[in-house]
């Protein structure tokens, strides 16, 4: 079976990105592959301006492990909105 | 918009009130919504000044839509779209277009009533005909399509959000929602915390799941929460029945008359052959029964002009759609596809006890056109979210109202007025309802007041278009509540109904910051990780020898709540709860005094200094409330004001008070 994968809201503390990384996507990209085997995983988009972080397409698992990795601040579920 | 301008008085003399040009057109209002229809002539850039070069907005190609669709008045459109294919599959590129390309009708509705250029000659069908205008109509528009067919997703809207700030928007405009969440899993809160910091002032939609209490959505401090009111404009229409009664409701039907001769009326219950008959479903009406007859229905479940379709498809003449309790006598108007007309629940009541009684009932529908001086006006909508605020409690939501029934603003040249699949009428204007469309009443109007106060924060432009909004006509009595025809209270309309021409000039403000909202999450006792998730910085802490209170948010309205002590519903003594508030003086040198006004038995307000004088711009002078209560059934509530006023200027607070 293939395991279902959901958007999750991915936010990172900018400020705790490793030396190693030359900047943010590259750093959020890595998060991401280090969750996710086979890099199956997607990036949606990486944000910068009202948000430091990124969506992604996760399974539980991986939102899981993601949430607890150094820099993540939280991980949360896409949410629906409607107009009013 | 034919109307509200002149209703909120920024028509005619009320314009000078604001700049024309220079500083007006430097606000961007970012409108997050379904996209544009950028062929409306609420969008001819004629007369502004070319696009500030500080804009780093886009205008992107997709289907059906060029990049030279952008002028000097929409000077940006994207759409953001990777969420909802990610969720939802790959979009029917026949049904919506991949570009900001407005489907709907919604995006366009909404952009050109916060900042639409002037046009003359509008109407829908002839209804509401004038001038259509944005509130800010110097103001630029940029569009962020984040709504599809299918909704709208965080994922989406945060990118929306991420480019309109980094755009340049002085304003953002959000008619959407979800249900009320803690604000570290919010998106729009989260957006709207980071838009707030950069100096962007963020109006939201209240939601439209009134008239039921703690029903807002978009309820973060930092956002400016927006409910919806009436204007003094109707359209009505006459039901005219066979045993000599009329009743008058309204509509926006403009295709063939009903002929003169009444025509049988059946009830949908007794035409139906399901259980839930009377909400004339699709497929639930029995054309045999209901051909060539009128038949009546009640609202609620499925859409109001979904109804008349249904009718017409059983072959019925015309329709009589019946509020129910639930929307009171609340006349929301629609351009249906038959001959029909929207009733209250009291006329609704008389008539369907008419088709019971009669053994042949008759009756025959008369559309009357456009009538403007209705009162009384504002009433709050039935539809519009109501507080208590379920986040917290002790924030007073919604903010603000603002007119949000029967608009006509710029429509789509994709769907018809109803956004039927089935209705095939293209319209250049369309009157909708809901609080929708009073948001950017609200985002054009801070648009306007940003250009008059370029210096002034998101905060000091809220307080003050609450602090000069009205909560009672001009004679003086109450604000009244479309759901129950009585007198609405701040849980409805917050601070009051919106006045712009005395929000220019509001003497006073209750500033707020980055650090106020901070302190504000942790009296909520947020973790670090999750102010960091707001805030999206770890620099931000909280002190941990510092007593932080939520009431102490210099919030320019007071929401005092009395919480149980004995958990059986009965509190035991006197309680007093402390709010202390700061003002900043923006007009000139004056001392101001208080005064309270209150409904609330048992309660005792003590304002200490009861007089503030100010010599200069800028100056900061805080107050303090103690509230002190007697013990009261779990429930109760009750509500007051607080005004300071110099004699020229009344800076208003409303309060309500909770025990719970």
């Amino acid at each position: 079976a293939v395991e279902q994968r959901a958007t999750y809201i991915v936010h990172m503390a900018k400020s705790a990105m490793p030396a190693e990384y030359a900047d943010h996507g590259e750093w959020y990209g890595a998060s991401l592959r280090s969750v996710s085997a086979g890099s199956a995983a997607k990036m949606l988009y990486a944000y910068d301006t009202v948000l430091h972080g990124f969506s992604a397409r996760l399974t539980a698992q991986e939102a899981s492990d993601m949430a607890c990795m150094e820099g993540v601040l939280a991980v949360n579920p896409e949410a629906r909105y409607e107009l009013h | 918009t034919t109307r509200t301008p002149e209703f909120l008085g920024i028509a005619g003399s009320g314009q000078g009130l604001f700049p024309q040009s220079g500083t007006a057109g430097d606000v961007v209002v970012g409108v997050l919504d379904t996209g544009v229809w950028p062929e409306s002539k609420s969008y001819d850039d004629t007369g502004l000044a070319e696009v500030p070069s500080w804009w780093k907005g886009e205008c992107m190609a997709g289907t059906a839509f060029n990049s030279s669709a952008c002028n000097r008045k929409l000077v940006g459109a994207r759409f953001f779209n990777k969420g909802y294919e990610a969720a939802m599959g790959r979009m029917d590129t026949d049904r919506e277009s991949r570009s900001p390309r407005d489907d709907d009708g919604h995006g366009t509705h909404t952009s050109s009533t916060a900042a639409g250029a002037a046009v003359s000659d509008a109407s829908l069908f002839g209804f509401a005909s004038g001038t259509a205008r944005g509130m800010a109509p110097k103001a630029r528009v940029a569009v962020y399509k984040v709504c599809w067919l299918g909704g709208c997703l965080s994922s989406d809207i945060l990118a929306g959000m991420d480019a309109a700030v980094s755009d340049g928007c002085g304003v953002l405009s959000l008619s959407l929602g979800g249900g009320a969440a803690d604000y570290a899993r919010d998106s729009v809160a989260i957006g709207a915390f980071a838009a707030m910091e950069q100096n962007v002032l963020v109006s939201c939609s209240a939601g439209n799941t009134g008239p039921g209490s703690s029903t807002l959505s978009n309820v973060a401090p930092w956002i400016t929460t927006v409910g919806a009111g009436t204007l003094d404009r109707d359209f009505p229409a006459y039901v005219a029945l066979g045993n000599g009664k009329n009743y008058t409701g309204v509509s926006l039907y403009a295709g063939k008359a009903l002929p003169n001769t009444p025509l049988p009326i059946v009830y949908a219950a007794n035409v139906s052959n399901s259980t839930a008959g009377n909400l004339c479903m699709p497929g639930t009406l029995t054309p045999e029964k209901v051909a060539g007859k009128i038949v009546v229905c009640d609202r609620g479940v499925s859409a109001r002009v979904q109804k008349g379709f249904v009718v017409r498809d059983a072959l019925g003449a015309g329709m009589v759609l019946a509020n129910t309790a639930a929307n009171g006598q609340e006349l929301v108007a629609d351009a249906h596809l038959l001959p029909a007309a929207g009733v209250g629940d009291r006329e609704g009541t008389a008539i369907k006890s008419y088709v019971a009684s009669d053994p042949n009932p008759t009756a025959t529908i008369v559309i009357a056109g456009t009538h403007v001086d209705v009162h009384p006006s504002p009433v709050v909508a039935a539809f519009s979210s109501r507080g208590p605020n379920m986040v917290t409690p002790e924030i007073l939501k919604p903010d603000i109202i603002a007119p949000g029934v029967n608009i006509l603003a710029a429509w789509t040249g994709k769907a018809g007025p109803t956004g039927l699949v089935a209705d095939t009428r293209r319209v250049g204007f369309n009157i909708i309802s809901g609080t929708s469309m009073s948001c950017p009443h609200v985002s054009g109007l801070a648009a306007l007041l940003r250009s008059a106060h370029p210096e002034w924060s998101p905060a000091a432009l809220r307080s003050a278009l609450m602090t000069t909004a009205y909560a009672a006509y001009s004679g003086g009595s109450p604000l009244l509540d479309a759901a129950t025809g009585a007198t609405a209270t701040p849980f409805d309309y917050g601070a009051g109904h919106v006045d712009p021409a005395r929000a220019v000039d509001p003497g006073l403000v209750y500033d707020l910051g980055t650090r106020d909202y901070v302190d504000f999450l942790c009296a909520l006792k947020y973790s670090s990780t999750m102010i960091a998730a707001v805030a999206r910085s770890r620099e931000y802490a909280c002190d941990e020898k510092k007593t932080y209170s939520v009431g102490n948010l210099n919030y320019p309205s007071f929401s005092v709540v009395y919480y149980t002590a004995n958990g059986d519903g009965s509190n035991s003594a006197a309680t007093t709860v402390t709010h202390t508030r700061t003002l900043t003086n923006v007009g000139g040198p004056g001392k101001y005094k208080v005064s309270t006004a209150f409904a609330a038995k048992g309660v005792a307000m003590d304002v200490e200094p009861a007089e503030l004088e100010f010599t200069s711009v800028g100056e900061k002078k805080s107050y303090t409330v103690r509230f002190t209560s007697k013990s009261q059934p779990s429930g109760t509530t009750g509500f007051g004001r607080l005004v300071w006023s110099d004699g020229k200027h009344n800076v208003a607070s409303p309060i309500a008070f909770t025990w719970t």
